[in-house]
């Protein structure tokens, strides 16, 4: 049965993204069979796989929202094992939805359920807020991978992160755990950075992953031809540090 | 009267609260007065000017559903003429409070009102969402200043802010306009900044500020220390090209 794991910030812009689309891609060429499931409107783990969505086409809205099930909305993308499940601007509607919707917090944990035999890993992109969407994911999930980005502001967010999953896991997920912190966009000349990781490590001790993943310019390039960095430059640091964090992840999992 | 300027972009981490908090600070520097309104629960331009609030102390969350004054919860800096209307973390609950709220897109712009007489610019830091926080930003705001980073997922989401901006302009604020797009973190080594920077020109054209802000490590050191980089680092380019951003908003105006 696959691992639900959910990428979760609400600080913008630290590499959630990126890391759900790589981790996965990565794992999937490993031999794992992964699941990349889309929950922010922004959509960019969708078009991160090389998938546009035309007018009609179902996605995670319609399977939330409009009774459609899952499985049928599930795309392959180029690399083999790994599919998604497609996210759409008209998701943006959902935190509004959600609110006065019953069982607002499971619906996304009742759509991932029957899809649990079919892989071994499902990834969950999340937007950056921790709104009703967010939740649904930390609801469904066994556990919370969180990338952080090693500046200032994104450090201020972390406790608010963690007050949010301790309120999930005392209610409606006991089983939620930590898998990992991941820091992305490392740059080790950066003086801000080594003081920042300071910071993380103290705070998260053996829960940051010993792989670090650096600021790489292939990897902000591969989306705009729609590939994963396995795709778009092998050889790539990026390509490199994404393959070496989804070897940890399979030895924590 | 102050303009009311909102900095929004749905994006994460493309610098709105990096461009609120030191266009806010330059222009007080040349001599304008300037209110620097946080309307992000993660409060990051509240603690870049050096603000921490303690519990009690009235936030905009008081001023949008505790019905306190905006006038009694304003904070000096340490720049003269930079005052702050501080966020908070329980902002959070705002957009589900919002939504069964009378008048839920203009309480913003209803609490700024008073304000006007006393500021030459009132600058609205936003979250990186499209919900009722930044609806309230839109209706409240006389013009939009979008910063984008030139990447490829930030340019994915420039057209639903743009739908968004033209619902509001259609419905409920007639008069916004879109001020300018700023382009940050700019790296001209960076192939992909280019092609990106040539789509964004070619899609805005006038709009799109003269001055371009490049990616600068004091400008995110500077809010560790909880200063504008005006008094970070005053010779630093990241300091030079918001005074010049600066320069180009006023003559714009
Ligand atoms: N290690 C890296 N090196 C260089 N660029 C990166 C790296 N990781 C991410 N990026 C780029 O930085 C930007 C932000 O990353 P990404 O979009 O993955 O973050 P996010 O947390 O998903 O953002 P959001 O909060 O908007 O969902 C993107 O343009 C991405 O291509
Ligand atoms: N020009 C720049 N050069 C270097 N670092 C920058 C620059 N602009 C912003 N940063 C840093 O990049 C990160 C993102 O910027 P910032 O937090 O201002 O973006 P944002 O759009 O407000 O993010 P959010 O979507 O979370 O509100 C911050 O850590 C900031 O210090
Ligand atoms: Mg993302
Ligand atoms: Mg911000």
């Amino acid at each position: 049965l696959a691992r639900i794991l959910t990428i979760a910030n609400q600080k913008g812009g630290v590499g959630k993204t990126t890391t759900a689309v790589n981790l996965g891609a990565c794992l999937a060429v490993i031999g794992e069979r992964v699941l990349l499931v889309d929950v922010d409107p922004q959509a960019n783990a969708t078009s991160g796989v090389g998938h546009k969505i035309n007018p009609g086409q179902p996605t995670v809205y319609e399977c939330l929202f409009g009774g459609e099930e899952a499985a049928a909305c599930l795309l392959a993308t180029k690399v083999p094992r790994l599919h998604v499940l497609p996210s759409h601007h008209r998701l943006v509607g959902a935190e509004i939805e959600l609110v006065e919707a019953v069982d607002r917090e499971r619906r996304l944990s009742r759509l991932l359920r029957p899809l649990r035999s079919s892989y071994d890993y499902i990834i969950v992109d999340c937007p950056p807020s921790l709104g009703l969407i967010t939740l649904n994911a930390l609801v469904a999930a066994h556990s919370v991978l969180v990338p952080i980005q090693c500046e200032y502001y994104a450090l201020e967010g972390v406790s608010h992160l963690l007050e949010t999953i301790n309120l999930v896991q005392e209610g409606m997920n006991p089983d939620l755990d930590i898998f990992g912190v991941v820091l992305t966009m490392y740059d080790r000349r950066v003086r801000l950075t080594a003081r920042v990781e300071e910071e993380i490590r103290a705070f998260f001790e053996g829960l940051v992953f010993g792989t670090t993943i650096p600021r790489n310019v292939r990897l902000s390039e591969a989306p705009s031809f729609g590939q994963p960095i396995v795709l778009y430059d092998i050889l790539s640091k990026g390509a490199e540090s994404y393959m070496a964090l989804a070897r940890e992840v399979i030895r924590r999992a």
